[in-house]
């Protein structure tokens, strides 16, 4: 679980710094 | 009614709403009948990222977000994700879907390895969603609001998240009383649905350690 979410507070930091901005 | 104010807040979150899709392929690659357990655990954890790309592109949007503190930014959405991802599920499943298109994602879900004990109350929250018949606008507005929910964990200033949430509350409250006049529970019964989430919420870290294990 633990791993999960940080893989999901890792998508979310790079989403929110537009690294996956088109 | 809804004043000017309120007009302008419903459509810039409609139109945020309505670009958050994921790519073309991957929902392409969704509908492909051939895979193996293991493809299917894959391609559903790709989705997922995918999903949580576009959740945070439409979160950008919101009105106020990107004033949050950057922390607290984070943790909105983290502790949502799961809860905005589950309403747009059922947004899908309840769509009028090409012949057969259903049937497709709910095997491919079904044989995901994912436990019966969870994906029960996942179906049976799709079903009750559908029966509300939400609008376009009753989604952007539930979703914007599941993610504005200032009581997740780790939130630091609860009184700015509250007060972005607020508004679009007033808004969802107001289009509820125009739209469906004939049932004045419409509202209380949106707002049931994230008591629903919630429960779905607590239940997938279970379920995520399960489906692992298998």
């Amino acid at each position: 679980h633990s791993s999960n979410t940080i893989g999901l507070e890792a998508i979310i930091r790079k989403a929110l710094m537009g690294k996956y901005d088109e | 009614e809804l004043n000017q104010e309120q007009e302008t807040l419903l459509s810039y979150i409609v139109e945020a709403y309505n670009k958050c899709r994921i790519p073309q392929d991957m929902a392409k690659k969704l509908l492909q009948d051939q895979f193996s357990t293991e493809e299917n655990f894959l391609l559903l954890t790709e989705m997922a990222t995918s999903q949580v790309q576009v959740l945070v592109e439409f979160t950008k949007k919101l009105p106020g977000f990107q004033t949050l503190d950057h922390e607290d930014q984070i943790a909105l959405i983290k502790g949502s994700a799961v809860e905005a991802m589950f309403l747009r599920s059922a947004q899908i499943f309840n769509r009028k879907l090409p012949q057969g298109h259903n049937v497709v994602l709910e095997e491919r879900i079904r044989k995901s390895g994912i436990s019966d004990d969870y994906i029960t109350p996942m179906f049976n929250f799709y079903k009750t969603v559908g029966e509300l018949q939400m609008t376009q606008e009753e989604h952007a507005l539930l979703t914007a609001i599941t993610i504005l929910s200032p009581d997740r964990p780790y939130i630091k200033d609860l009184h700015a998240v509250e007060k972005l949430q607020e508004p679009i509350l007033n808004v969802l409250q107001i289009f509820c009383k125009i739209h469906h006049n004939k049932d004045p529970q419409h509202f209380a019964r949106l707002l049931g649905r994230l008591t629903e989430l919630r429960t779905l919420n607590h239940h997938h870290a279970e379920m995520l350690s399960s489906w692992r294990m298998n």
